[in-house]
């Protein structure tokens, strides 16, 4: 028989875990605000 | 294969800081008007390399107002940027630089300043002052008697009205207005300045004397006037082409738009 899988799932499985304590990079822009956000 | 490119300059990455530090100072620099901006947060950067240790960069720079006049000779490191409750004043700005042999030059820039709403500050301070037209009667009646009483009370050159930085005006618990505003010395004293106003005339640039003053004006419960003038000393700004009273429009123009010879659009 044909089993369907989710397209979700099989990217799942075949991702790589990050290693343990991975900070993910920040985003490029905008950066930081130093004071405060009107 | 072919070498990657590099990756995006980030916004907070020390190039893009360098960069935009140098982007305020140049802003500053050529500003005539109202107060000094320091940096808030870089929104955005892009680099168009041009070749061998040349490359054009794109900032688009978000601004705070400090509470330092363009004037005060005090660095812009040294400037308290107003609170928010203060009702802040924000800059946009585009700048255009060059970075050629590591060296970088600004080709054009333009920014735009606008307050914070009204409502923003309210919802966060209730009973805070909220920033005034320039043009409205009670600031400029205001300004007008600080500048009086403090002339009649010095002995020293009579100080002419450059322009107004701002002003608030509290309604409770004490109706309040507060304003600031920028001055020049003349060459009369306050007693010939009494006798011949007209004829006071700012003095020469190499030797003009620039000030700001403070003063807050109490009209309720009871009367009040408190003024605070502080002179600079000697400085080489390029204020001699602006009127003694410039129109003193609606907020928000603090910050001069500047055009240069190549635009960032």
């Amino acid at each position: 028989s044909v089993v369907k899988r989710a397209a979700a799932q099989v990217a799942q499985h075949d991702k790589v875990p990050h290693p343990v304590g991975f900070v993910p990079p920040p985003p490029p822009c905008p950066g930081k605000v130093r004071y405060f956000e009107i | 294969a072919p070498a990657a490119p590099p990756p995006p300059l980030g916004c907070d990455d020390p190039e893009a800081e360098a960069a935009a530090e140098f982007a305020v100072s140049y802003i500053n620099g050529h500003s005539h008007h109202g107060y000094k901006f320091a940096l808030n947060r870089i929104e955005q950067i892009r680099v168009l390399p041009q070749g061998a240790d040349n490359e054009i960069l794109f900032l688009e720079l978000d601004l705070l107002e400090t509470r330092c006049p363009i004037l005060s000779p005090t660095p812009l490191v040294n400037c308290t940027v107003r609170s928010f409750t203060e009702h802040a004043v924000e800059g946009d700005c585009d700048v255009k630089l060059q970075k050629l042999n590591g060296q970088l030059s600004v080709l054009a820039s333009q920014c735009h300043s606008h307050a914070d709403s009204s409502e923003d500050v309210r919802q966060l301070c209730p009973d805070c002052p909220l920033l005034a037209s320039l043009n409205n009667t009670e600031v400029l009646a205001a300004v007008t008697a600080a500048l009086n009483d403090h002339n009649s009370k010095t002995p020293d050159a009579y100080l002419r009205l450059l322009e107004i930085g701002r002003a608030t005006i509290q309604h409770h618990p004490a109706h309040v207005v507060s304003v600031e505003f920028a001055v020049a010395a003349t060459d009369c004293t306050a007693e010939e300045a009494k006798d011949n106003l007209e004829a006071c005339q700012l003095l020469p640039e190499d030797q003009s004397n620039f000030g700001f003053c403070t003063a807050t004006v109490v009209t309720r419960p009871s009367q009040d006037l408190q003024v605070d003038c502080q002179l600079y000393g000697h400085q080489v700004p390029a204020l001699r082409t602006l009127p003694s009273f410039p129109g003193c429009s609606t907020l928000p123009v603090l910050i001069e738009a500047i055009a240069l010879s190549q635009d960032t659009s």
